[in-house]
């Protein structure tokens, strides 16, 4: 599966999300800001209103700012895998948010995306998640499990 | 699952790693 291919089938697992503005391209993930709604609505409790606050929403095309908002959704996405998780992932590439914010590079946003996926089919409530992944198209769901299965190979409790 | 039905083995591998995924204990569950 290319990074396309894994970003095109986690954007449209994405758009099953009710956000503020459903993204309609991957190329509008990479500010952080839906990224971040989906965490809030994951784990309202770790994602607080506090941590969400920090989140720019005003990006425009200014880099800087998507960097900093990316930062903090992976900075976030690594807390909750170890504080609420009692994961670490190991071997796993992280993804270069500079990279992402910069020039949109899709093998990083595929990696952070999978991130986010972890965080949603292992969380408190992810049987609402992971049915909801069950109901979408065959192809979404081999790519979503592909993304799972690298990610689980990854993680050490 | 008929043979020679390949989406029919699709379902079933789609199927069982779900359904093994929500029965996972992680540390939320």
């Amino acid at each position: 599966m290319t990074s396309h291919e894994l970003c095109e089938s986690l954007l449209t697992w994405v758009q099953t999300f009710n956000l503020d503005c459903s993204p309609e391209s991957v190329a509008e993930l990479t500010d952080g800001v839906a990224l971040s709604q989906i965490l809030r609505q994951i784990a309202p409790t770790f994602f607080n209103t506090g941590w969400y606050s920090r989140i720019k929403k005003e990006v425009g095309d200014n880099w800087r700012i998507r960097v900093s908002n990316l930062k903090k959704v992976l900075e976030g996405i690594l807390d909750f895998y170890n504080d609420v998780l009692g994961q670490q992932i190991c071997d796993f590439k992280l993804p270069d948010v500079t990279k992402i914010a910069e020039r949109r590079d899709l093998d990083e946003l595929g990696r952070l995306l999978q991130l986010v996926l972890g965080c949603a089919v292992n969380c408190e409530h992810k049987e609402e998640y992971i049915n909801v992944i069950m109901g979408m198209e065959e192809s979404v769901q081999h790519a979503v499990m592909n993304a799972i299965q690298e990610l689980m190979s990854k993680e050490i409790p | 699952m008929e043979p020679g039905k390949p989406g029919a083995t699709n379902e079933g591998v789609l199927a069982n790693f779900f359904n093994s995924l929500l029965s996972k204990k992680t540390g939320a569950g």
